[in-house]
């Protein structure tokens, strides 16, 4: 979701 | 990953590359805030909460370990290297920076994309980055002179997080069109408040002069 996908990024 | 983000990540270890340069060639932390260093470990080790339980990609884990691992030594540096903890002047770097845990702290418990430890401490990580620039900012405006290695530092920290800001810009329009207004506000109001630094390290670029702040 939301959230976890942007935990790709530093 | 898109160029913008990569360019901001590498930004990002550039600046850190330069700040241990300065630290460990010059065998002196004059001009840089401890408490700032301090809030990016901080900062490092509430946003990668994940290191060991999430495997994103071999660059997304090399990279954490390096931050977490650099911004440990700065601040082991500063703290406790012989010679370079007599430079550090702790009456220059005087912001008050435990001011700034609780109310981002409060904020993440507030405003965050799930209730769970994991993502409110990455809100708090996001948050906490965005106001851990201050204590810097504060002691340069209050240095008479800024050395290059200490305004190249702080053009780059502030540079990565402008290009990180392209890049959600480019991911929304051009890949998966989702609003994530929690990193993206906090990366606008990081990037905002360099923007007088930003101006003067220009300007006294493009006159060749020395950068100084105005108090």
């Amino acid at each position: 979701d939301n959230a976890k996908d942007l935990k790709d990024e530093l | 990953m898109n160029l913008f983000r990569l360019a901001g990540d590498m930004t990002h270890l550039f600046s850190i590359i330069v700040l241990l340069l300065k630290i460990h060639a010059t065998k002196s932390c004059s001009g840089i805030s401890l408490k700032t260093q301090e809030l990016y470990v901080i900062v490092f080790l509430t946003r990668y909460l994940d290191l060991f339980t999430r495997f994103v990609s071999l660059y997304n884990t090399v990279m954490k370990i390096v931050f977490i691992g650099t911004s440990f030594a700065i601040v082991w540096y500063m703290r406790y290297h012989k010679v370079v903890k007599q430079t550090y002047n702790k009456d220059e770097d005087t912001f008050k920076h435990y001011f700034l845990l609780l109310p981002c702290f409060v904020l993440a418990l507030l405003l965050h994309n799930e209730f769970t430890t994991m993502d409110v401490l990455w809100t708090f990580s996001l948050y906490l980055e965005a106001v851990a620039i201050l204590p810097q900012l504060v002691l340069l405006q209050q240095s008479r002179n800024i050395d290059n290695l200490t305004g190249n530092y702080v053009f780059f920290l502030g540079a990565y997080r402008g290009l990180y800001v392209l890049n959600w810009i480019y991911r929304y329009f051009l890949q998966d069109h989702r609003a994530r207004w929690i990193p993206w506000i906090s990366g606008l109001v990081q990037t905002a408040l360099y923007a007088d630094f930003f101006y003067y390290y220009i300007l006294s670029w493009k006159k060749h002069e020395k950068l100084k702040l105005p108090a």
